[in-house]
């Protein structure tokens, strides 16, 4: 039963890559995931490849038409299924604001249709915004995995979100789980290193131990498509999301 | 009478960097320059360690409340002023929406005031989405420099950009000038190169012949509150944003 929502406020820090190779990895695994793309821009579904004739086939059309998440899912040519973005999705902010019910849809929605099953993990990429829609996907989750890329920003977004995550919590009255994983890490920079040491003090436990390495593949294989196992299999950019994967499992995270 | 709107709807590709260093070198080439930080998530005015102790001290107070821009503007470390953000911004959106009033009211108000003085160029910083914020710079500037990074959704972005800018064209029917930049440019990588070609064949004259290398030192000077001529004047991040200026200026952009 497991729902994951990838977030990170700041922009370009590996939200959507962390999302394609997860939910690759999760298929390779043998499991059934679904992702659901929360990014009105989309990227996850165009590096998909899915072909979405308009809004109402996307996630717009449940939002702003009420459709059943279920008529929504399509084949996920990186894996298992996918719920597609749609550029009007970026409605939704205005069409319904911020209230408690607005923000609860999603989850309740993935609840009254048993969307949620045993071996079919919900991988939620979100854009760089805490709008209506990123709250929708921390909801229906319960578990918010960080993407934080080894700059100073990014460090700041992370350390922002760690306060909103709690304040979210006495609103909902339950923990939200969380996983901080360090981004596009370049060991020689020294940068690199003391921004993991600054987390690690901060977030403890819940700073993953893999890091994911600044790799070319990485950056190469949504260009064709692709995750990165299948662009560049014995690349540093797989090994790690495969580390990654293997952590998040063991740790029951996944 | 410049003014600059620094913007891509992809995040994280160097809007703020390229913010920052241009602002630092206009400063040192002997000009007076105002950085209006169009971000909610303040990054630029982060940088710059402007105190802004309310909404209402910032470009907030200037939407929300009508406050004048000249009573908004504060001194800037890095060089110039600056008309800080302030997270509160992000309400702007809802309060406002995408009417033809609200997106001029920028363009507006700088004219009015007279905010726009010969040696005293304005840049601002845009968050990664096309909304009412970004649009208020986009029509306040007519000039727009658009930060690529080398990658293929960065590149997407910024084809997706120009035909969203020939459609305001139309709207304002006037000239919308702009320049295409590629950041965070690794020679070593093919997909660098690769995407060069491609932005070349795209957007002929322009795409800037400058690119802006990935150099550690521009990830660096943020977190230290500089820019990087002054963090690290003689690393190839500075040398690139001081031929970037340079070539801005010949070519009558700035
Ligand atoms: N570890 C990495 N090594 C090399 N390139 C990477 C790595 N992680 C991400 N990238 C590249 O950096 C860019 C930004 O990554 P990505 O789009 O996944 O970030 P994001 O957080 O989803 O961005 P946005 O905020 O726009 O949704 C992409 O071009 C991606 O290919
Ligand atoms: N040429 C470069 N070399 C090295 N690091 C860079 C370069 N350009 C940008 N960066 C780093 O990449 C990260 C993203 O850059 P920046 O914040 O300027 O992008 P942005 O487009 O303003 O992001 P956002 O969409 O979140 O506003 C920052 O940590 C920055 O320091
Ligand atoms: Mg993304
Ligand atoms: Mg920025």
């Amino acid at each position: 039963m497991t729902i994951i929502a990838v977030f990170n406020q700041k922009g370009g820090v590996g939200k959507t890559t962390t999302s394609l190779n997860l939910i690759a990895a999760l298929a390779r695994g043998g499991l059934d995931p679904l992702a659901i793309d929360l990014d009105p821009q989309a990227h996850l579904s165009i590096i998909g490849d899915v072909p979405v004739a308009s809004g109402s086939d996307s996630m717009f059309g449940f939002y702003a038409e009420s459709r059943a998440l279920s008529d929504l899912v399509r084949k996920f040519t990186i894996g298992g299924n996918i719920i597609p973005s749609h550029m009007e999705l970026s409605k939704v902010d205005a069409l319904h604001g911020k209230g408690l019910k607005s923000v609860m849809r999603l989850k309740n929605a993935i609840h009254e249709e048993m969307l949620e099953q045993e071996g079919a993990p919900i991988v939620i990429d979100c854009c760089p915004m805490l709008n209506v829609l990123s709250l929708n996907a921390i909801f229906a989750s319960g578990k918010v995995l960080v993407p934080i890329s080894a700059d100073f920003l990014s460090v700041r977004g992370a350390i922002q979100l760690e306060s909103t995550l709690k304040a979210l919590e006495h609103v909902v009255k339950r923990r939200i789980e969380r996983r901080y994983v360090v981004t596009r890490y370049d060991t020689r920079r020294r940068m690199s290193h003391e921004i993991v040491a600054q987390l690690r003090e901060r977030f403890g436990a819940e700073l993953c131990n893999s890091h994911i390495s600044e790799n070319v593949s990485l950056a190469e294989s949504p260009a064709c498509n692709k995750d990165v196992f299948t662009h560049a299999p014995h690349s540093q950019g797989a090994k790690d999301y495969d580390a990654l994967m293997t952590e998040l499992a063991a740790t029951g995270f996944i």
